[in-house]
């Protein structure tokens, strides 16, 4: 299974329709992986984004250089999958 | 048995299938499993068929889980099934639906991905199929549908999580349905449900243009969401995909709108509690009564407007 320690997923919060294109071109940039979990829509609709931990740095740098608000909405994914998954096995042994 | 089945955890492929036989042969008069066809991975598509009698009845669609990291949607689709077989002949607003049109449940309508995100990446969403000349796989399967496909609002490359593939129903899990729905002939409502952010959405997605019968379905929106609210307070918007999300081409409901399937819509399930795709499983059963809800307003209303 694929390993997502250290992944985070930022809740971004694009004030104005500027903002909301400086995300959509972090969108074009392949080489940090992003993952979109809410597409950069409009100002006042969240935008929900996984960041691998090779490129937190970055993103969060390139927001704040541009006053684009955050916050973290999962610090690491992989703690959620490994309590998903521990909850799945404590059925399948109940089950079992 | 289904009784005790574990509807409040998430399930592997096999265990829903496995589930699927259990409820046909429990109710061999209401429910049948259809092979709707194979994956591209060779995997069978299946749909469940609920009907009380007739030849070609009315119908009303519902799938979850075309895109596979969307978990809650599939776990829903089982307590949905489960739903179905419990209130007919209990609920009678439910049972003179049924007495009336059949309903058609497709709970896993991705297999391949969902098999992905439970054995490599839980984080995949597309098919697993593959594009020549890409080292890139899957095409988007909500972005593969013959209306506005390739337009804006969809990606041409293979590597995007919206590639919509090389020519629309390029996808065998796209096609089977597009066949199905189209050798029914019968379908009333179509109703394809994903995961989150809390929406309930109509046509167009690939347009700016209202639907034709936009006043009519943001009505039965608007009733859908108040009745889903009702239960847990949980908050949804509603409108047109594109005027309430973005513009998105190839969806679902915008094909099956222009099949003339009056009542499409998509719905976007909870989360509530900032998990995202990541939604607890304690949260499977209290999401999939809320949205029940919804589901009974939509098909009480394509029954009682018949068209």
């Amino acid at each position: 299974n694929e390993n997502f320690v250290g992944h985070q997923v930022l809740r971004i919060s694009a004030a104005n329709e500027a903002q909301v294109q400086k995300v959509k071109e972090l969108e074009d940039l392949e080489h940090l992986q992003l993952d979109f979990w809410r597409d950069p829509v409009r100002p006042g609709i969240p935008i929900d984004v996984r960041v691998p931990f090779t490129s937190i740095q970055s993103v969060k740098v390139f927001l704040e250089s541009h006053g684009i608000n955050y916050e973290i909405m999962i610090e690491d994914i992989q703690t959620l999958l490994d309590e998903e998954q521990k909850q799945m096995s404590a059925f399948q042994a109940r089950a079992l | 048995s289904t009784k005790t089945f574990n509807y409040a955890t998430y399930h592997t492929l096999d265990e829903i299938y496995e589930f699927m036989d259990l409820l046909v042969t429990e109710n061999p008069q209401l429910v049948s499993k259809i092979q709707i066809g194979n994956t591209f991975e060779g995997r069978p598509i299946y749909v469940l068929k609920f009907s009380t009698g007739g030849t070609n009845r009315p119908a009303i669609w519902i799938d979850t889980g075309i895109h596979s990291r969307e978990w809650v949607t599939q776990a829903s689709g089982v307590w949905f099934a489960k739903k179905i077989t419990e209130d007919y002949g209990q609920d009678a607003a439910f049972t003179a639906i049924l007495d009336n049109m059949d309903i058609f449940l497709e709970i896993v309508t991705n297999p391949d991905g969902f098999a992905y995100t439970h054995k490599t990446n839980r984080m995949w969403r597309k098919t697993r199929s593959r594009t020549q000349g890409s080292l890139c796989v899957g095409v988007d399967p909500n972005r593969n549908w013959d209306a506005g496909f390739g337009l804006a609002g969809a990606s041409s490359n293979p590597c995007s999580d919206t590639y919509h593939g090389k020519f629309a129903n390029s996808e065998v899990e796209v096609k089977s349905i597009v066949d199905f729905v189209t050798n029914h002939g019968n379908i009333k409502a179509f109703i394809s449900i994903h995961s989150y952010s809390q929406l309930l959405l109509y046509p167009y997605g690939y347009t700016s243009e209202p639907a034709p019968d936009k006043e009519e379905l943001d009505q039965l929106a608007k009733s859908a969401v108040t009745a889903l609210t009702s239960l847990y307070g949980t908050k949804y918007k509603y409108g047109s995909i594109i005027d309430t999300i973005y513009q998105a081409s190839g969806s679902t409901v915008d094909w099956t709108y222009s099949q003339g399937i009056k009542y499409s819509f998509t719905f976007e399930l909870r989360d509530t509690g900032l998990r995202g795709f990541l939604l607890p499983a304690s949260q499977i059963i209290p999401t999939a009564e809320e949205t029940w809800l919804a589901l009974l307003t939509i098909m009480d209303h394509t029954f009682k407007h018949p068209y």
